[in-house]
Formats: C-alpha cells, sequence, structure tokens
C-alpha cells in the first residue's frame, strides 16, 4: 500500500 | 500604494472559484512585478502557486512590496457580486488592513466597491527548483477534466504513466478497473486541441484522485493543460491564463512503503 507524500519531503521550506 | 485593473474581470472570478476550496487562505504577494500566491493546502499535500505579470493588467502600479493576506471563500463572497463582463480594480494603501474592489460594469453605468478585510499569515514558502521533467504532457484542459472526473468515480488513486505509447491514466476500485490512454496527437488543426507528448524518459506515478480532481476547477480558465512528471517528485499542473500569467498546481506522489 502506498503513503500520501507530504510536499515537504519533496521541496525545502524557505 | 497597490492598485491593479484587469479589464476581463471574470478570469478573477475563475481564478478564485478554482483555488478556493483547495486552499482557504494565502498571501498575495504584490510587488512591481505583478501579484504571486503560494499556498498549500492544510494536509500539505497540495500546493498553488499563482503568478500574475504586470504588464497582463490594463494598468498596474505597486509603490511598495506588500502580502496581502487574503481568506479565499470571502474574497469569492465579493466577486461573486461583480458582473461577468465587469472591469475590475484591486487597491489598498501602503500597509492596509482592506483590500478594496471596484466593478464597473461594461458600459461604465454600474460601478460598485467593497472592502475585503486582510488577514495575517504567516507564509511557508516552499523553495521550488526549476528543473527538466521526465515527460510534459499537452492536453485539452477539458480532456483532462473529464478523464480524472470518470476515474474519481471508480477509485480513489491513479497511476500516470507516461512511455512512447502515450499517457496512460489507470485507477481500480471496488466497481472494477479502468484505464484511458491519451495518444500523441496533433492532428487537430487547433493547438488546443491537440495532445502533446514529450517524452525524456518513460515514468509512472501514483497520486491520488481527489486533488487531480480539484485542480480541474481551473478548466474555465485555459483551453490547455500541462502536466509534468518526473520520478519521485510532485506533478505539475499547470494553466496559461492568456498573456496575465499562469497557475501551477503541485501534488505530492503516493509513497510506496
Amino acid at each position: 500500500k502506498a503513503n500520501q507524500g507530504r510536499l515537504e519531503s519533496f521541496f525545502t521550506a524557505l | 500604494m497597490f492598485e491593479a485593473r484587469i479589464t476581463q474581470g471574470a478570469v478573477l472570478k475563475k481564478l478564485v472559484e478554482a483555488l478556493k476550496e483547495l486552499v482557504t487562505e494565502g498571501n498575495f504577494d504584490v510587488s512591481s512585478t505583478g501579484l504571486q500566491l503560494q499556498a498549500m493546502d492544510s494536509s500539505h499535500v497540495c500546493l498553488v502557486s499563482l503568478a500574475l505579470r504586470e504588464d497582463g493588467f490594463e494598468h498596474f502600479r505597486c509603490d511598495r512590496n506588500m502580502a496581502m493576506g487574503i481568506h479565499f471563500q470571502n474574497l469569492s463572497k465579493i466577486l461573486k457580486c461583480a458582473g461577468n463582463e465587469d472591469t475590475i480594480t484591486l487597491k489598498a494603501e501602503d500597509n492596509a488592513d482592506q483590500l478594496t474592489l471596484m466593478f464597473e460594469s461594461s458600459n461604465q453605468d454600474r460601478i460598485s466597491d467593497f472592502d475585503l478585510k486582510l488577514m495575517s499569515i504567516e507564509s511557508e514558502h516552499l523553495g521550488i527548483p526549476d528543473q527538466e521533467y521526465s515527460a510534459e504532457i499537452k492536453m485539452p484542459s477539458s480532456e483532462y477534466q473529464r478523464i480524472v472526473r470518470d476515474l474519481t468515480s471508480i477509485g480513489d488513486t491513479v497511476l500516470i504513466s507516461a512511455t512512447k505509447e502515450g499517457i496512460k491514466f489507470s485507477t481500480s476500485g471496488d466497481v472494477g478497473t479502468a484505464n484511458v490512454t491519451l495518444r500523441h496527437n496533433t492532428t487537430p488543426e487547433k493547438p488546443e486541441e491537440q495532445t502533446i507528448i514529450d517524452l525524456k524518459e518513460p515514468v509512472a506515478l501514483t497520486f491520488a484522485l481527489r486533488y487531480l480532481n480539484n485542480f480541474a476547477k481551473a478548466t474555465p480558465l485555459a483551453p490547455v493543460v500541462k502536466l509534468s512528471l518526473t520520478k519521485d517528485l510532485p506533478i505539475v499542473v499547470e494553466y496559461q491564463i492568456g498573456e496575465l500569467g499562469a497557475v501551477k498546481f503541485y501534488l505530492a506522489p503516493k509513497i510506496d512503503d
């Protein structure tokens, strides 16, 4: 089963 | 002071309708180059990035950079009071706590103004690198809308795979399974009816259909939508708003355990 990723796992917080 | 005038007020109405369910609030960042917004949904799964260029407006003036905190449901309530043919002017004094919206009918015989209370919003900006994507697909926005709407009635998630055969959307649920494949097709004379697949390498990613379906609320803004895919990165669903700018939606993929 796949989990929903969050955007912070892909992009850096500024 | 800030002042921006747009003859096609309907564009602003459509824009806010497209955003208001995804993001409840966000900052309109205005500067001399235009108006920008970056806002995430409450679960930090998707992000809206809006950029409207200064020269896309009939008139644009911004003396000082400002972040105007907008509650989108409230802005929507006000914009519902504007006619589809109205010219809309946005105005705010420097450091103001309200945004004035002025609506003028096309024959100038009705003028109304509304003040929207602004909010103070701690915005969390994400740095999104410019990058090459493995696959970029341009298709009619109505086709995208139809596919995600149809598949949402079958399943919760969609596997989007781009290969040299085309782009395939696959889902499954209690009723069964569904696959829709679009092939590269430049036969239609009108560019907005073509499907253009620019593939650097095959890619397949899984996404929650609920969000992709929500992005399709931007369909009235543009005849064409562009999807950009790269392995292990959020999908970008992009609508060009004529000469005014663009709205991009980013959605994080589902990750295998």
